[in-house]
């Protein structure tokens, strides 16, 4: 941008908001996102703080790749109203049509409630509710079912793979989950915490390979 | 490589702070605060011809062929990146998920004459 002769500053003015433009321009570019993301909903400090750490306690380090770039990506639960169950969970994910996604791990945390005076095992199952292709029984497929022995509530974590691996391939932008508890005596013992302070969320790991780069097949 | 300062016009780094907050950015952008927006800038006369801003084989490959062939001021020489380095972003998207990537070759570390 041309300085204004009468006002030596403005140059530094100009530079300065040309250079954020060009900032802006480039991070959107690089993140290939179309426009800056305005939030659905605020996410309370804690569940971030919460999540980033475990990010880092995940540690998973990789180095830039041109070829597959690296994601992880925590994203927190929304109650699902229509669940038979009661214990239904919601995720949003959104991905480009031509980017090629492949997930490496994803691990679902939930806070189980579990009354303090009960000293039993319990079994957790974990279904992919609602939409078509691979469903077992009804509308939902068997992802996770762990025996758990009941001592007191906390944070339990759950790996989802390999199920979850042909959800991202497919069109769907909703994770749909069942939740299930089942006491050895048959009552439902725990259930999941979705306040705000223990939201549940899903840490995935995945690797994009990024549209026109294709690895020539020799 | 070098860095702009007043007294040259020879190809170098310009260093510019992008801070989120300043483009209203902070919201969506959960770490780092801002990030390095540098560029390269500055003359590259033939006697610096492919110098990444220290001397180097290649350089001397070139001003050997420039002094062989007595080129003029036909071609030019361009000041532009010579290193580049990723930047890690964590970022909430339109979901209110966090996202966590390294962006490659990101950052401009240093410059030279092409």
């Amino acid at each position: 941008a041309a300085a204004e002769p009468r006002c030596p500053s403005c140059g530094a003015g100009a530079e300065r908001r040309l250079l954020e433009e060009a900032a802006k321009r480039q991070l959107l570019e690089k993140l290939r996102l179309r426009e800056r993301p305005r939030l659905a909903h605020a996410v309370p400090r804690a569940a971030v703080a919460r999540a980033v750490r475990r990010l880092q306690a995940a540690g998973a380090r990789r180095g830039p790749d041109a070829e597959e770039r690296g994601y992880e990506i925590i994203s927190f639960a929304e109650p699902e109203p229509t669940s038979p169950s009661g214990m239904g969970l919601q995720f949003q994910f959104t991905h480009t049509q031509d980017q090629d996604v492949h997930i490496l791990q994803a691990q679902l945390w939930l806070y189980l409630q579990v009354p303090r005076d009960l000293v039993a095992n319990l079994t957790l199952s974990i279904f992919l509710a609602g939409g078509d292709g691979d469903t077992v029984g009804g509308n939902r497929m068997l992802l996770s079912e762990r025996r758990l022995s009941a001592k007191g509530s906390g944070w339990r974590t759950f790996s989802l793979m390999p199920a979850l691996r042909s959800f991202f391939r497919g069109e769907r932008r909703t994770l749909r989950l069942e939740l299930e508890s089942r006491g050895d005596r048959g009552d439902v013992v725990a259930t999941v915490n979705a306040t705000h302070s223990h939201q549940p969320f899903l840490v995935a790991e995945a690797k994009v390979r990024e549209p026109g780069h294709r690895v020539a097949k020799r | 490589s070098l860095r702009c300062s007043q007294n040259s016009n020879l190809c170098c780094r310009k260093d510019y702070y992008v801070d989120f907050r300043d483009i209203g950015w902070n919201d969506w952008i959960i770490k780092p605060e801002g990030y390095q927006i540098n560029y390269c800038v500055g003359q590259c006369p033939l006697h610096v011809a492919g110098s990444p801003g220290m001397a180097s084989s290649f350089h001397t490959a070139v001003f050997n062929l420039v002094k062989a062939n007595n080129i003029q001021a036909s071609g030019h020489s361009c000041c532009v990146p010579t290193r580049r380095r990723p930047l890690s972003v964590l970022y909430f998207d339109r979901n209110s998920n966090i996202v966590k990537t390294d962006i490659p070759d990101m950052i401009v570390d240093a410059c030279g004459c092409s």
